[in-house]
């Protein structure tokens, strides 16, 4: 038997949201620690991590750890007849094919639930290290948005280099080039409105627009972003959910062939 | 022009 009752409900229909257009076709692995997510995309080019902790929830029970087969574009739909302050239950049975959702208005004066069907899901796992990154950058959530959306209409790839200037976003295309450098602040009113820069060595990687706009879908889970480069490696891009958990986003580099 | 590498060149499949 699972589970689990989130007051902000919302949080749910957001991550959802985040990672829909990337994994369609998802194994949610439930234990007593929580609920966790991964998976690639189809082309196997990025991976979405997620990791929801059972103490963000009002209440959570995992009698013994279960496997949940969801589309996600189904699960968004459903999420979609939720109010956006209700409280979302979750259920499985442990041997069930499907997953109920139930969503209670704030007043608790209107009831709806839904059974989503489950499906068998052949997923692979893959295994990521502990990396020693070259920079880590923490800004706004809005800037990366921005960033990445602005220099989309320049071209279908970014260069990102981290310098002891900052870091620098630049997108070339056939109407011209575009730069973007975030220079380290201390200044701004609230700590999460500056931008942090940590420095271990330069690094300059190639990536393509498309998936860190996608990316960005993420930022309504949380103010702040966390972009981690290292040389040679995929770029990770990190929210981190308040009292909750994260969803992490990994996508390979463009590669000089 | 660069191409797109995939994720399996960086991590192992478990």
């Amino acid at each position: 038997m699972f589970e689990a009752r989130l007051i902000q409900g919302s949080l749910l229909k957001k991550l959802v949201d985040a990672i829909k257009e990337l994994c369609t076709e998802v194994n949610w692995d439930i234990s007593n620690s929580g609920i966790n997510m991964q998976s690639m995309d189809g082309s196997h080019v990025c991976l979405v991590a997620f990791n929801l902790r059972a103490d963000g929830f009002d209440h959570f029970r995992c009698d013994r750890p279960l496997t949940l087969g969801i589309n996600l574009g189904n699960l968004a739909k459903i999420l979609k007849c939720s109010g956006s302050n209700d409280i979302i239950t979750m259920k499985a049975d442990d041997n069930g094919d499907t997953l109920t959702l139930m969503f209670e208005s704030e007043k608790q004066d209107r009831i709806t639930d839904v059974d989503l069907k489950l499906m068998s899901i052949e997923s692979e796992h893959l295994g990521i290290p502990d990396q020693d990154y070259s920079a880590e950058t923490s800004m706004p959530s809005s800037e990366y948005q921005r960033i990445v959306r602005d220099l989309s209409s320049i071209g279908d790839t970014v260069n990102i280099s981290a310098t002891k200037e900052g870091i620098k976003f630049s997108a070339m295309g056939d109407i011209g080039t575009a730069n973007i450098t975030l220079r380290q602040t201390s200044s701004a009113d609230k700590e999460e409105e500056n931008v942090k820069i940590e420095m271990k060595e330069p690094v300059l990687l190639t990536f393509a627009l498309r998936y860190l706009n996608n990316f960005a879908k993420a930022t309504p889970l949380s103010s702040t972003v966390q972009v981690f480069l290292t040389k040679d490696l995929p770029v990770q891009v990190n929210y981190n959910i308040q009292d909750l958990g994260y969803v992490k986003y990994y996508l390979a580099p463009k590669i000089e062939e | 022009t660069p191409v797109q590498n995939n994720l399996e060149e960086y991590y192992a499949l478990l």
